[in-house]
């Protein structure tokens, strides 16, 4: 574990933990794209199915589970909870979000590390990770107003894969080089998909 | 073998 991975994490983490007081705090989830949030739980639930067949430390198995419980609380809220989900903007958030996830599907049955079933779904994963920003994006340059919460949120979420390219970049350096093109090109892909959104997050 | 050591990451 490195300071980059570490901070990655935390930025990650930090938010789920943003986008969760937003909604529990102010009981609304405007401007916010439930599409994104299901999109993260297939991430999660398809990524971390190893959680309980490898146990790799107890900081990643805890991890995992909160990655996990957090955004299906997400997703429940903004579906089930009968104040929540009167606030969603359903006729703005209007992107197809199942092309993301049979593309992300075909590009892992072709491109993974072995043709199995966990890495057919942790390269479905990564791959999904890195788009499924987008009904989100999508949403916010729709949204006239994007409430503070709400940036701040996807702000964190771009910055943590940056730093996750920091740590393969110090991993590269420091562990031997590992053929690791499919988290290299799909953070790249996700961390510039927030190019515009940071242009505007630090000019506005 | 490399896929082992991207499962210790989140």
């Amino acid at each position: 574990m490195n300071a980059f991975r570490f901070l990655g994490d935390m930025t990650h983490l930090f938010s789920v933990l943003v986008l969760l007081l937003k909604i529990y705090a102010t009981k609304s989830c405007s401007g916010v794209s439930r599409k994104t949030q299901e999109l993260y739980m297939v991430v999660f639930l398809a990524r971390y199915m190893d959680l309980f067949t490898d146990y790799i430390s107890l900081y990643n198995s805890v991890m995992k589970v909160v990655f996990i419980t957090s955004s299906a609380a997400i997703v429940w809220c903004m579906r089930r909870h009968p104040q929540v989900r009167r606030t969603y903007d359903k006729e703005q958030d209007t992107f197809r979000h199942v092309v993301l996830v049979a593309a992300a599907f075909v590009l892992a049955l072709i491109f993974n590390e072995r043709f199995t079933f966990r890495e057919i779904c942790w390269a479905f994963s990564i791959y999904l990770e890195a788009v499924a920003i987008l009904p989100q994006l999508v949403l916010l340059q729709r949204g006239r107003n994007v409430d503070n919460l709400t940036g701040q949120y996807v702000f964190f979420l771009g910055a943590y894969r940056a730093f996750y390219i920091l740590n393969w970049i110090y991993r590269y350096f420091t562990e031997g080089h590992h053929s690791r093109w499919i988290s290299w090109l799909s953070g790249l892909v996700q961390t510039g998909l927030y190019a515009d959104f940071f242009y505007y997050y630090f000019l506005r | 073998e490399t896929s082992s050591y991207d499962k210790d990451e989140l």
